[in-house]
């Protein structure tokens, strides 16, 4: 497949972050996300969007991230967004 | 389908609509016939009621606003496409279940042409999050994350059984009555209760409140009270994960489907292997999975074909303690082998029950003895039960109704307190 742009891995792994699929960034340290967890990740998203589960950033993937949605993260606890109950 | 972790307490919820859409072609009436509507598909398959209320009068349990962009939750809205709605988990803080329409999208009910975005069928979405489920992966799931277009009918439009396991894994199911369905005109006929196959979640269940468990165990801080094919779990909080057992063999993956009961339960401190008794056997899991074949009591130094009522590990001492009947063996989990001497009379545990249906040790270190509808504390490190036992389990530990006393069943026989004497403290006793 085709090489993903830079553009839509930042955009796609910041989507996966935001519901739930990869934890949130270290405020403290830089880290990276190693190639698997990403990938595992994509599978879960394409899992839950009912595409092929490649587990590459492919256009039909990246095409889905830009669906309309519910704004709950899909994997619950990760991204711990969703428990904060304040007004 | 995923639960969130919380669930209402109450069966009935309140609603109201606190905040109209300013851009949508649909009325305020058909907005809220359509909110009603969708509260009754959770309702028909759950036994819930959702009453609407004058939210100048009564704080609803779920308020409903159309709103845009930032709109003080700290999750704003993006305008067209994109994010389309949330709701808030159940719970006890004010915004917890309420529901938000993003109001700059273009909501539409009926739309044939496939413009705009269908609002019954994101509502219906929204409140299955608003009682308490997270999103599911399940292919015909109305909770699946991304909108899916139109699901037709009000009237006619029903969960599907993924929906339905998760809710009813939630709030039990019950008999519908006339409240589940919309008190409003409706917009088309009323959906029929659909036909559960055998062994569904709607099969009959049996009462928590009547006490009378196979086993109780602490697994990881959740206590598990296990009667017959069915069990429920106790979070730490004191909050059940659902008022509806889960079933043995759903749950516990490999258990061969022929044990039927759970007559004993423990969590092995060493290396949190959850041990499971049935007749003369046990069987090891790690997590919900079983490890390897079923295994003889005689491991544990019990003589072969012996049973077990009672299993449980006393953090005092690290040791695992069977009982059967009058009489209990230890067993040592460092040195994996029985304690030699063994078996001796319960009477150790002074005022405990004899054949006890399960003891298990509590998240604070304190001792639980339980038989039929009791149950006997023994304050950490201490043999002697409290004062106050027993007491009955239901609403203590499974959020049932104090017993009248005319149902209350006399306690069944102890092993005899001692008032004061003159003891002799063995040290391996």
């Amino acid at each position: 497949a085709e090489n993903p742009r830079a553009q839509d891995v930042s955009m796609g792994v910041e989507w996966l972050t935001r519901y739930g699929y990869l934890p949130p960034a270290d405020p403290v340290h830089a880290q990276m996300q190693s190639l698997k967890k990403l990938q595992d990740a994509i599978k879960v998203m394409q899992r839950f969007a009912g595409l092929p589960e490649t587990g590459q950033m492919d256009p039909i993937t990246i095409a889905t991230m830009h669906k309309p949605r519910c704004s709950l993260p899909d994997i619950l606890g990760a991204a711990g967004l969703v428990r904060r109950r304040r007004r | 389908y995923s639960l969130s972790g919380s669930v209402w307490k109450k069966r009935t919820l309140t609603w109201s609509i606190q905040s109209f859409s300013q851009r949508s072609q649909l009325s305020q009436q058909i907005v809220r016939t359509l909110m009603s509507y969708a509260l009754a598909v959770w309702a028909a398959e759950s036994g819930l009621t959702f009453q609407e209320v004058n939210s100048q009068y009564q704080e609803p349990d779920i308020i409903i606003h159309f709103a845009r962009a930032y709109h003080q939750d700290s999750y704003p809205f993006d305008g067209p496409g994109g994010t389309l709605a949330h709701a808030f988990f159940p719970g006890e803080h004010p915004i917890s279940g309420d529901t938000h329409f993003d109001d700059e999208e273009t909501w539409t009910f009926g739309s044939t042409d496939g413009e705009g975005i269908d609002l019954f069928a994101v509502a219906v979405h929204e409140f299955g999050h608003a009682l308490g489920l997270g999103h599911s992966s399940a292919p015909n799931s109305i909770m699946r994350p991304f909108y899916q277009g139109p699901v037709g009918d009000p009237g006619t439009y029903h969960l599907s059984q993924d929906d339905r396991d998760g809710l009813q894994q939630l709030y039990g199911k019950i008999s519908q009555t006339p409240n589940a369905r919309p008190t409003r005109k409706p917009l088309a006929p009323p959906p029929q209760p659909p036909v559960m196959p055998p062994g569904s979640p709607s099969t009959p269940v049996p009462d928590r409140c009547e006490g009378n468990f196979d086993a109780v165990a602490n697994i990881r801080g959740e206590i598990f009270f296990f009667k017959g094919p069915w069990f429920w779990r106790l979070q730490p909080s004191g909050q059940l994960v659902s008022p509806r057992p889960a079933g043995l063999h759903r749950f516990w993956e490999g258990l061969p489907t022929h044990v039927k009961v759970i007559q004993a339960a423990y969590a092995r401190p060493l290396d949190g292997r959850i041990i499971l008794f049935s007749g003369p056997q046990f069987w090891v899991f790690q997590e919900r999975q079983l490890e390897g074949a079923a295994r003889p009591l005689v491991e544990f130094g019990l003589p072969p074909g012996e049973e077990v009522d009672a299993v449980f590990s006393w953090p005092l001492n690290g040791k695992t303690y069977l009982i059967r009947g009058q009489k209990y063996w230890r067993y040592d989990e460092v040195a994996a082998r029985p304690d030699p001497g063994y078996p001796r009379a319960l009477s150790l545990w002074e005022g405990a029950p004899f054949a006890p249906d399960d003891v298990t040790v509590s998240n604070t270190g304190d001792t639980y003895f339980f038989k039929g509808t009791h149950f006997w504390r023994f304050v950490k490190g201490s043999v002697k039960s409290e004062s106050d036992s027993p007491q009955p389990i239901g609403p203590k530990w499974l959020d049932c109704p104090v017993p009248n006393t005319d149902q209350v069943t006399s306690p069944p026989k102890t092993t005899s307190k001692t008032q004061s004497c003159d003891c002799h403290c063995e040290l391996n006793q």
